[in-house]
């Protein structure tokens, strides 16, 4: 006999980031009895998040964990959602006035802060830095750039010389700190709100020989960006807990199926790894 | 075996479609042989997905549920879309439904062809 | 054998009028000893209309007769096209400032004053009228308001009260025609400048008990459009000669394809149809 | 007969789509055995549409003759990604020919849909 199923919908289907995520869901679906079908977007487009979200919704799959690109355009279909009684649980980036029944994920605008701190901390207070984020409508991703320019611009006199976009690709985010770095050449680091932003500004700094004169400070511990901060081409990350997100949206998800009331707000913590605490 | 199951989910597509043709046809007409062609096309998809059902791998299990419940959903959107239509309220009433109805077709035509492509990899 | 391929990509592939630039196209094919294999966007997607005219040219056909919906978005593919090696010729809407090789079709700012000017002899130089347009960023439809308005302005003191898109659907048309004579009572015709939304404008007078009380200038002679006319419902309607586009579009891609240069501007003139000369 | 056809057809998928795959590696990583591999499956690709070729009827045999053209499309626009990067170009060089590769593959994707749905119809 077939199971439950819980459709987990993320950003970008092949974004490594989310594998993570993923892998947690899975052991909280395991422990509850149920299954996780792991969906996405081909490509970062909330056209097709938004369809994704409808398809299960329209199959009436037992539960939706999902990722928001967009709240203002996602609110809607929560709201349809909720309303036609399948529970839905955000994870990692919120639409916090719909009428999702959680939010299990980093406090982005916080993280944005820790990656302003960690900024001003490697290259003190003056000076050009740039932002490359992986979507310039992208709800966590304006979260984090808003942290960051609020706590640089309260404590620091760091000017932003300039903020691209990837759309949370590699190849993407390498062409976007080239052009960055050929525009800016006095940026002095790149902050990264991203999985992806921080390997492929690695890949360009690499590439245009300035390893250790232009910082790079990101987000996530991919293993390639561990490998980074070995060889000192990226400076340090701001790292998420994706495994729990993903374990614990189920078991939200499960807990309301079974009648239990769990809702509201679920923060997980960040941490800032670098060379010495790798 | 394989060949047959390929033909049936063809024919799953091809009900679906006249089905929603049918309802297409019969808020732009208002013809009333085109309501029974609608919910005629609509039985004979369900039918075959209950075909389909009876002898399953576990992959097609999962697909084959997505898909009876989405043509459910077409189904319920659709005679909602009619029962507003019918009641002689204009299009700005009942548009939002008849909408939603065409994004459900497109749905089911999705799990179709994951069926499709789900008996190739057996 | 196969024969060589002319691809003929409409506005929407469902769309009535494109039926008979279409046959028009085939006839020519015949005679030439090509095929012509008609395609079109399922929606009017701009991104899905470029993506026809790329597949075509990837699959390396002979020609291509491509409608335009937004010049600003279709210059780049039709110049990568022609110097490609196919040639491509634009029918029913422009890409003037293109490689193009030609244009088939209506002028069609000339054809909104046409328009305009016959709304002033339904309705006299005074009121109220609105628009229903085919798409707001569609270029043959901004060109006829564009025409419309210029007419309206110079020759009487008629108000456009409001201008609403139907996305070149039916439906959609009615919902916008409804929406107009709702907000707007005073409003004493409708100018529609797409073949389905005088249809739809029809749907809403009559259904709202305005026929005759309301005017309905439109465009193309559907036969739907002809049967409303008769009935008194649609006023009079801007003829265009779709079947002699599809023709002369695949004679010029031919000629080139055979060595000689058949270049630049065929306009198709238009006629204005009303009860009188049905 | 028909069913031969049709799993031909989608090998022909699965080649294409390693065949990206592994252009996509030698482009992320610089690996030469992804080159290698991306060349190797593209040929692969390619006889499986000749193979199709040899015994078809005429509809297919249009599908067919775009489907092999634009395969010949995604080569050379692999082929040039491949020599501006081999270069030492920056990305800001190579990506909109990586980008028009990408596309490519979309559309044979589409013209393979195409002679699936092809198959079925006869
Ligand atoms: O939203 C995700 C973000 O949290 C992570 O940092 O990078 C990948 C994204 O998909
Ligand atoms: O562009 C076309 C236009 O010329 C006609 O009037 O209406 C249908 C459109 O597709």
């Amino acid at each position: 006999e077939i199971k439950p199923k819980i459709v987990l919908i993320s950003h970008v289907y092949a974004n490594p980031y989310w594998k993570q995520v993923r892998l947690g869901a899975e052991k909280a679906a395991k422990e509850r009895g149920v299954i996780v079908d792991f969906q996405g977007p081909e490509s970062a487009s909330v056209e097709e998040g938004i369809k994704l979200i409808k398809m299960a919704y329209a199959a009436r799959v037992s539960g939706i964990i999902a990722y928001v690109q967009d709240e203002t355009r996602y609110n809607d279909v929560i709201n349809k959602v909720i309303e036609g009684g399948i529970p839905l649980v955000t994870v990692d980036s919120d639409a916090e006035n719909s009428k999702r029944l959680a939010y299990v994920g980093t406090d982005n605008v916080e993280a944005g802060r820790v990656g302003g701190r960690e900024v001003i901390r490697q290259i003190g207070t003056e000076g050009k830095v740039a932002v490359i984020m992986g979507g310039k409508s992208v709800k966590n991703q304006i979260e984090r750039v808003e942290g960051f320019k609020s706590y640089i611009s309260n404590n620091s006199s760091i000017v932003i010389a300039a903020i691209e976009s990837s759309d949370s690709y590699l190849l993407e985010a390498e062409l976007a700190a080239r052009k960055i770095l050929t525009q800016h050449p006095d940026v002095k680091a790149l902050f990264c709100t991203s999985a992806l932003d921080g390997l492929g500004a690695a890949k360009a700094v690499k590439s245009l020989g300035l390893t250790g004169k232009v910082k790079i400070i990101c987000f996530d511990d991919l293993p390639e960006t561990l490998d980074n901060i070995e060889k000192g081409i990226i400076t340090s990350t701001v790292v998420q807990q994706p495994y729990v997100m993903g374990y614990k949206a189920v078991n939200i998800i499960m807990d309301n199926i079974e009648g239990k009331t769990t809702k509201g707000l679920f923060i997980t913590d960040v941490l800032v790894v670098d060379k010495e605490n790798l | 075996i394989m060949m047959n199951k390929m033909s049936i989910t063809n024919e799953i597509k091809n009900n679906l479609n006249q089905s929603f043709f049918h309802f297409n046809q019969y808020i732009l007409t208002n013809a009333e042989e085109s309501k029974r062609l609608y919910k005629f096309y609509y039985d004979k998809a369900v039918e075959d997905v209950m075909a389909l059902q009876q002898d399953s791998d576990i992959r097609s299990k999962y697909i084959l549920r997505d898909l009876l419940n989405s043509l459910g959903s077409f189904k319920e959107a659709a005679d909602r879309t009619i029962e507003i239509y019918d009641d002689r309220s204009g299009v700005d009433v009942y548009y939002d439904e008849y909408v939603w109805t065409k994004e459900i077709v497109s749905y089911c035509n999705t799990f179709i062809s994951m069926l499709s492509d789900s008996y190739f990899d057996y």
